[in-house]
């Protein structure tokens, strides 16, 4: 499973 | 969340309050590029496509909400405010900003982290806004009087972008495997192009006087 990397920035 | 990336998000949003205090206050928009700020609009739509399915934080969704909301507001009132749109030069903002969408599209397509539509997007956003300021810079050297609200708010701009290259060398330090070349390296253009316009505010600001970019 490819964990989405989280965009967490603006 | 680092220091880096909550002061580089603050800078940013004075940036935009500046702006608008600007525009709601005096009623103007003298030396303010229409096409920078539409690019801005395109920037924050394309890069926040995620804002309705992935939740981060309150943070996060609510400063997503605040920047469509003024980058659009910002737009609105230079096109369509009666007393507004009167101080718009669009004599001189000239700039094609379709030249520069059309290429950062292309290459969001050839090179992105995975061929998704929402991927495509948002690395099309990131190049888009390295370039964006571009129509503001070409305006500043053509109107010779730049006010200091119209100065500090592209300080304020080109400030933001670098304070996130801290960021990004913080979290690279200090994450394992964090790496995104992408923002990276559109971040690093996006600062680059404001190199001159740093040099010649600083100059201003050292000896006191006007702003002034050579022609």
């Amino acid at each position: 499973l490819q964990v989405q990397i989280k965009k967490d920035e603006l | 969340m680092n220091i880096f990336r909550l002061t580089a998000d603050m800078t940013h949003l004075m940036s935009v309050i500046v702006l608008l205090l600007k525009i709601h206050t005096i009623k103007s928009c003298a030396g303010i590029s229409l096409k920078t700020q539409e690019l801005y609009a395109i920037v924050f739509t394309c890069r926040y496509l995620d804002i309705f399915t992935d939740f981060i934080s309150f943070y996060n969704t609510i400063m997503k909400v605040i920047f469509l909301w003024t980058s659009f507001s910002i737009v609105w009132y230079m096109r369509y405010h009666k007393i507004v749109r009167r101080s718009y030069d669009k004599d001189q903002d000239t700039f094609r900003h379709v030249f520069l969408m059309l290429p950062c599209l292309v290459l969001a397509l050839l090179i992105n982290e995975r061929f998704t539509f929402k991927e495509v997007m948002w690395t099309f956003s990131f190049y888009l806004e390295a370039v964006a300021i571009l129509p503001q810079l070409v305006l500043l050297q053509r109107t010779r009087n730049i006010d200091n609200l119209t100065g500090q708010y592209i300080f304020l701009l080109g400030a933001y972008r670098a304070l996130y290259i801290l960021n990004w060398i913080y979290r690279y330090v200090t994450e394992p495997n964090y790496v995104h070349w992408i923002p990276w390296m559109s971040g690093l253009v996006q600062t680059l192009l404001y190199g001159d316009f740093f040099y010649y505010y600083f100059l201003s600001w050292k000896n006191n006087v006007k702003l002034q970019l050579p022609a």
